[in-house]
Formats: structure tokens, sequence, C-alpha cells
């Protein structure tokens, strides 16, 4: 998919 | 934010609390391997180079600076504080860690979600993560007896990552965010390889007998 992961995780 | 992630982030933060504890109470790093320790350190470092170029909350950015700074604290503690280094089993930590730095960093080459530096970096944190308590898991073996406190710290370390695997469950139920294979492979193995520790952990609070691993 497109939308940029971002690694909103610790 | 979900209760697994919030559960799984207040576990990680109690077992770094109970390290800190044990060699600040104790003032004894025994049975503690300094090369897990500097692994995390390097988990964090390259796990967080977002920290200052993306802010998601307050809540995300000081847990990455707790995590960076205590992790940095304890390598200090353990391989500069005049008292605490004495006690470090230098003999028993002997465990080449340098062999699983390079595995993930070769490893995170090969798989990542994007060959950009950042996602290297990232991917190289989590399959380092995976592995990084493998010389404390050694050490433990040969140190025969383990302090409660040990236990108590390799019990909580454990723990995180487990709730974070049903955090990944429950986002891709609720969010349909499918968490990044890596996160979930890597999450996977890193909480197997405790699972010989949570047997005899388990064994040893029902008898109520001192944690022993099998040589």
């Amino acid at each position: 998919d497109p939308e940029v992961k971002v690694h909103d995780e610790l | 934010m979900n209760i697994f992630r919030f559960s799984g982030d207040m576990t990680h933060l109690i077992s770094i609390l109970v390290l800190l504890l044990k060699i600040y109470a104790t003032k004894s790093c025994s049975g503690i391997s300094l090369k897990t320790q500097e692994l995390y350190a390097l988990v964090f470092l390259t796990r967080y180079l977002n920290l200052f170029t993306e802010f998601f909350s307050v809540y995300n950015t000081v847990m990455k600076l707790v995590f960076i700074g205590s992790s940095l604290v304890i390598v200090w503690y353990m391989r500069m504080h005049r008292v605490v280094k004495l006690s470090y089993d230098k003999e028993l930590d002997t465990f080449r860690h340098y062999f699983l730095v390079v595995a993930s960093f070769v490893l995170a080459l090969l798989v990542h979600e994007k060959f950009t530096f950042q996602e290297i970096f990232w991917a190289f944190s989590i399959y380092l993560e995976a592995i990084a308590i493998l010389p404390q898991l050694v050490l433990l073996q040969r140190s025969g007896n383990v302090d409660n406190l040990t236990g108590q710290y390799v019990f909580f370390l454990g723990s995180y990552r487990a709730f974070y695997i049903l955090n990944w469950i429950y986002r891709y139920f609720t969010e349909n965010h499918f968490a990044r294979l890596i996160s979930c492979i890597s999450g996977l193995v890193q909480t197997a390889l405790y699972a010989d520790f949570f047997y005899y952990y388990f064994i040893s609070w029902k008898n109520n007998k001192k944690l022993q691993l099998p040589a």
C-alpha cells in the first residue's frame, strides 16, 4: 500500500 | 495506543527498573551480561533514529529517551563504575556478540521495508533485539543459581514482547494495520527464545525454590 508506514511503536 | 502495547511498554520499563535496582541496590552486576546490555543500547540507538525527526506523542518521545538513556547508563555502570565493574562475570560472559550484530545487519540489508538508511537500521534493530538476549541466557546457564532480581529482570524483558504480539493481533483486527512481517516474525522468535527460561522460572516459582537453569 502506498501510505508511508511510520514506526509509531517503541 | 492499546492496552496490549501499553502493558508491553510498561513491562519493558519495569524490566529496566528492576535491572537498575539490582545494580544500584547491590552495587553488583554479577549474573548480568554486559554484552546483552551493549546489544540493547545498539538496538535503541538504531531504532529511534527518528527521535528528532518524527513526533508521535510526548509518551513516545519520553519512552524513547528513557530506553536509550537507561541502556547507556547500565553499560556505563558495568564498564566504568569502580565498584560495580568488579563484580562483572568477565570470564563467563564470553558470547561472541559481534556475530549477532553482523548477522542482523546482513539480514537487514537483505530483508527490509524500503532500501533507505532509516528503514535498514530499523530492521537491523528489530532483528538484533530478537537475539540480543542470547548472551544473557548463556550467562545464566553458566552462572548456575540466579539471584531473584536478575531472574525477574529476564522474566519481564521476555514478557514485554509477548504483549506486543497481542498488540499486533489487536491492531490487525481493529485498525486494519498490518504490523510489519519483520516485527511479527522477529517478535515471535524473540519470545520463543525465552521459552525454556519461562519454564524454569515457572517451576522455581511453583516449588518456591531458587531459579536453577540446567547447565
